[in-house]
């Protein structure tokens, strides 16, 4: 039930480039296009609807310096919650997992098991120490992960990772949920003599009202 | 809900990348709007790898340091901006430019009030250049500044100066409006506040039918 990568990006538009003007390029490939990034996005059997990509990975070749940013909500979803503790006690991440379907947020202490077992499942794949891996959720609040269909893709997701745009644009369509458009967008330029690229992708169309910290 | 993963290859140490980070998405993310939900799983995740050969960068105080913050800048603005363009139900982009307050932060409050005004968003979508509903959203943002201080321009076309009304051109105002949302692009509101150096953006997008209809579908 996994589609190609090479099909994702028939499913919708990209969205129109907003970057602001400054001394940068924009190039192609968005997360994967800085060294060391690689990316997938599939379709895993958790959308209730449609079988667009609804499972993303990016990964690094290394231990990377991670910072992350969370919903101060107080009713933080099971993801949130996980990766606030995990970044607390460890400075180093090497694979962020995203699902679309389903937010596991308001469910409670199986939502916030559900997201450890994935994250173990997923270290396991890519033999890395589970607390490498950190978890993004987006979807239907109140309903957990379907887990079982999410472990089952894990394989297809894991070697479908690819340093390409491809890769890149199948992950920033995997994480959509309302949105009509992707959003993904990379630049480079030198910063002390050196060329270096920053890269991103996100998603999001309603209930935005960001209060990170 | 928002999500994002940022990646680069710059080398930085944790500390400053942590910093970093936190200083780019309220430039960004924490200054757009769609509708007054704060979500259960709002999130940006950034990694570093640190493998493009760069010199580390250990501290704020260089230029290198500097650059790196742009550019971090420059992506989440694009992302974020490409969020609220894609708002449930929008027609168009609203930019909301502040200039003239205090500090930077002063003038992001100012900036996400405007954006997140229900009655300015309703407006935008009725193509109808209401600056009272915009003065009054600058108003209540918890900002202190002076009422004959205030500027609002609609695109270029001025509004409102020193706090007092001014003519302007209401079919040109309106076409402005409407030629934003036919083309699904940008409306550009700015507001200075005085002579401070403080300045900031927001982005939200217009209040239309369809917002209430997309949500009426989705269930939680």
């Amino acid at each position: 039930i996994c589609a190609d990568v090479d099909l994702a990006s028939r499913y919708i538009p990209a969205a129109p480039i907003l970057l602001p003007d400054g001394p940068w390029k924009q190039i192609p490939g968005g997360v994967t296009a800085a060294q060391g990034f690689k990316a997938a996005g599939i379709y895993g059997g958790l959308r209730a609807k449609g079988e667009k990509p609804d499972l993303a990975l990016v990964a690094c070749d290394v231990d990377a310096i991670a910072a992350g940013t969370f919903t101060t909500n107080i009713v933080a979803a099971a993801p949130v919650i996980y990766c606030r503790r995990l970044l607390e006690n460890s400075t180093m991440a090497r694979a962020v997992l995203i699902n679309a379907g389903q937010a596991n947020a308001a469910t409670g202490d199986a939502g916030y098991q559900d997201t450890i077992d994935c994250a173990n499942a997923l270290a396991e794949h890519l033999n890395l120490r589970s607390d490498r891996v950190l978890i993004e959720s987006t979807g239907v609040i109140g309903q957990r992960i379907k887990k079982e269909a999410l472990l089952r893709a894990l394989p297809k997701l894991v070697d479908s990772l690819s340093s390409t745009v491809e890769g890149a644009d199948s992950a920033a369509i995997a994480i959509t949920t309302t949105d009509l458009v992707s959003k993904s967008i990379a630049i480079e330029t030198e910063v002390g003599g050196t060329t270096i690229r920053v890269g991103g992708m996100a998603k999001g169309s309603g209930m935005i009202h960001p209060n990170m910290a | 809900t928002m999500l994002g993963v940022i990646t680069t290859d710059a080398l930085v140490a944790s500390n400053i990348w942590r910093e970093m980070v936190r200083i780019s998405v309220n430039r960004s993310f924490n200054q757009i709007t769609v509708d007054g939900d704060t979500s259960t799983n709002d999130s940006v995740i950034a990694l570093a790898s640190g493998i493009s050969g760069s010199n580390k960068i250990s501290s704020f105080d260089n230029y290198e340091a500097h650059q790196l913050q742009a550019c971090l800048d420059a992506v989440m603005q694009g992302l974020a901006k490409s969020i609220a363009w894609d708002g449930e139900g929008a027609t168009c982009l609203i930019e909301v430019h502040v200039t003239g307050a205090k500090n930077e932060t002063d003038a992001a409050k100012i900036a996400r009030s405007v954006a997140s005004s229900s009655l300015a968003k309703a407006a935008v979508y009725g193509r109808d250049p209401n600056w009272g509903r915009i003065a009054c959203a600058a108003g209540y943002a918890g900002v202190d500044f002076d009422l004959n201080e205030l500027q609002i321009l609609l695109g270029d076309i001025p509004l409102m100066s020193k706090g007092q009304p001014l003519p302007f051109d209401r079919v040109a105002a309106s076409d402005y409006l409407r030629q934003a949302g036919q083309t699904h692009g940008t409306v550009e509101i700015h507001i200075s506040i005085g002579n401070g150096q403080g300045s900031s953006k927001g982005w939200g997008c217009d209040l239309s039918y369809d917002y209430v209809k997309i949500n009426a579908e989705y269930t939680t």
